[in-house]
């Protein structure tokens, strides 16, 4: 809305425009808009300059954005225990992946464990950037139990006392009853070897994903608590917008966001960046 | 659902009298609100909610006894009309093999799909397939197809991960050609419109392939950017065909209508599942009832 001279209906629409094109959805951007327009009355803003700091601030009490709840929950002295659920697809694997290096570079000691038992090729792809980031990698035959593979994990991080372990396990959408139950079941052996683990469930999104991460939000909470989003393929045309609406339905907050397949890829979320790439 | 939401808002709006445009302002509103909700993008929601206003207002709709419904069912009829009448069938070449290709954005499901539509050409049409791994950069990509190949009884051309694309694509159909398969389903790297140099290279090897069909794979829980991905791989890909997959799913899948409506390619088929059995022909009217809710 630069092109708007005036705080006019012109400009109400290109402002609400911007935003479902975003995917922030229709919920929010209702509470988004009626908050600008009070604002905008009770201050007399007649110019958009006027608003821009508002609609900031807006979008950024909805991110929950004070920096301890955007950190990882990494101690020194413990194993911690990462685990990456999501739908099929969404970048998982790539993103256990740029952790890994992430963690590596940062002096961590880091132990994966492929706990996608299913899908063709999937311990393949793990155990491939496993040797490529020089990390060991505990992992069963393709058609095993993944908690068993997640059983082995846990006590092979706590006989090698790896700092962080990340676990990579397979993608399911979240209307599978099943599949679900099998997601459940593996966060109950986690915490039954590892004491207060996982210590972080990162839900991985595809940025390119509409409202449908609302349901997904929503159902993989109810199976294991999900401490924080991974929102990948932000390197496209795709806003991301959604991660306003999840964080405004469920509180969950964006700790990472994946800009490439690289390893290097990887980058703490940073509200401001985002908001600033919202408006272009 | 949708349906329920309009007459609703319509019925509850008669009751105050003879209905006015007014009310048809805010049960338009309520189809725009839905269609947003289905993730249909903005612009085509836009413009349907014109093309509905013009059939829906008229004599009809001021006498009718039961305004919500008569809404609904325009609403439902434009739906279809944009997702097209009825299943569209594969091309084949006249000058076998047919080369298919499948592109589209990384992680949506075209490895998968591949060999879900090489299962069902060899089984129900009986057809000879190959399938061709031409993803050099995703590790053990090409392992992935491999893997559905032996499941399947398909065979898998491959030249590794040091050569191009391109490269390993025209030999694959040149092979293709020489041991007489009918088909030949290339399977590509995913990529985002947005990567230039990725685009340049699909459309380098859809230059030197000349596919009968060229279908995008793209996942049903696409949300607004479905315009602006099926814009740029249409345009610059040329694809002739869509697959939208993770139907299984809940998501409502409104990035169906924005791709036919703003590049007009039909979609083809459906992946429901995992499993290389969770392919099905496209229903345009199912689809429809399915973005309604
Ligand atoms: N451009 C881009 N591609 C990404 C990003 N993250 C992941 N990908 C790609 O997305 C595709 C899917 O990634 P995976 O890591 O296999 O996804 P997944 O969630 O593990 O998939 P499943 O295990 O099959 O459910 C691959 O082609 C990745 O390279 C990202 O941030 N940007
Ligand atoms: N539930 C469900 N999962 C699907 C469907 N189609 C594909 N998948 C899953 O989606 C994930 C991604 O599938 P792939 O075939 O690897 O996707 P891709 O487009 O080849 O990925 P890249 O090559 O990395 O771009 C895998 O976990 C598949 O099993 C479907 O119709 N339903
Ligand atoms: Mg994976
Ligand atoms: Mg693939």
């Amino acid at each position: 809305f630069r092109l708007h001279k005036k705080v006019n209906e012109d400009f109400w629409e290109e402002l609400e425009d911007t935003l479902i094109t975003s995917d922030v959805g229709t919920s929010a951007t209702d509470r988004i808009m009626e908050e600008l327009r009070e604002y905008a009355k009770e201050n007399k803003i007649s110019e958009p300059a006027g608003l821009t700091a508002r609609i900031r601030e807006v979008i950024e009490e909805i991110l929950l954005t004070d920096e301890e709840k955007r950190t990882l929950n990494i101690e020194q002295g413990r194993v911690n225990v990462i685990m990456m659920v999501g739908v099929n697809g969404a970048g998982k694997t790539t993103s256990t992946a740029k952790l890994t290096h992430y963690f590596k570079n940062q002096g961590f000691s880091v132990l994966l464990a492929a706990a996608d038992t299913f899908r063709a090729a999937a311990i393949e792809q793990l155990e491939s950037w496993a040797n490529r980031l020089d990390v060991p990698i505990i992992k069963h035959k393709e058609g095993s139990d993944p908690a068993a593979v997640v059983y082995d994990a846990c006590n092979a991080a706590k006989a090698r006392k790896a700092d962080i372990l990340l676990i990579d396990t397979a993608g399911r959408l979240q209307n599978k009853s099943n599949l679900m139950k099998e997601l459940e079941k593996i966060h109950r052996v986690i915490g039954r070897e590892i004491p207060d683990a996982p210590h972080e469930v990162l839900l991985v999104l595809d940025a390119t994903t509409g409202q449908n991460a609302l349901s997904q939000a929503q159902q993989f909470s109810a199976v294991t608590p999900i401490s924080g989003l991974v929102m990948c393929k932000l390197d496209g045309s795709a806003r991301g917008g959604i991660m306003v609406a999840v964080a405004q339905e469920f509180g969950i907050p964006v700790k990472y966001i994946g800009v490439g397949e690289s390893p290097d890829d990887l980058k703490p979320f940073v509200p401001e960046l985002f908001i600033k790439a919202l408006f272009g | 659902s949708l349906s329920e939401r309009i007459s609703g808002v319509i019925d509850k709006l008669r009751g105050r009298g003879k209905l006015t445009e007014e009310d048809v302002k805010k049960a338009l509103r309520e189809v725009r609100r839905a269609l947003l909700e289905a993730d249909v993008s903005l612009s085509v929601v836009k413009k349907f909610i014109s093309q509905v206003r013009e059939k829906a207002i008229g004599e009809e709709l001021w006498k009718s006894l039961t305004p919500g419904q008569l809404v609904v069912k325009h609403v439902k009829d434009e739906l279809v009309a944009i997702m097209g009448g009825e299943a569209v069938p594969l091309e084949m070449s006249a000058d076998p093999p047919t080369v298919i290709m499948m592109v589209g954005l990384n992680g949506a499901g075209k490895t998968t799909t591949a060999g879900k539509l090489a299962r069902y050409l060899k089984e129900r049409e009986k057809k000879k397939v190959l399938l061709a791994a031409t993803d050099v950069y995703r590790p053990a990509a090409i392992k992935q197809l491999e893997v559905l190949g032996e499941q399947l009884d398909v065979q898998v051309f491959q030249m590794g991960d040091k050569n191009s694309p391109v490269d390993i694509a025209k030999a694959a159909v040149a092979h293709g050609e020489k041991e007489d398969f009918d088909i030949v389903i290339v399977d590509t790297a995913g990529r985002l419109q947005a990567n230039e140099e990725l685009m340049k290279e699909l459309e380098d090897t859809r230059d030197a392939l000349k596919p009968t069909e060229t279908l995008l794979v793209l996942d049903a829980m696409t949300g607004q950017d479905a315009v602006n991905i099926a814009d740029q791989f249409v345009k610059r890909i040329k694809c002739t065909g869509a697959i939208m997959t993770k139907l299984d799913g809940d998501a409502r899948g409104g990035a169906a209508l924005s791709v036919r409506e703003v590049t007009g390619i039909p979609i083809k088929f459906i992946g429901v599942g995992e499993r290389l059995q969770a392919l099905e022909v496209f229903h345009p009217d199912r689809m429809a009832s399915r973005i309604l809710g």
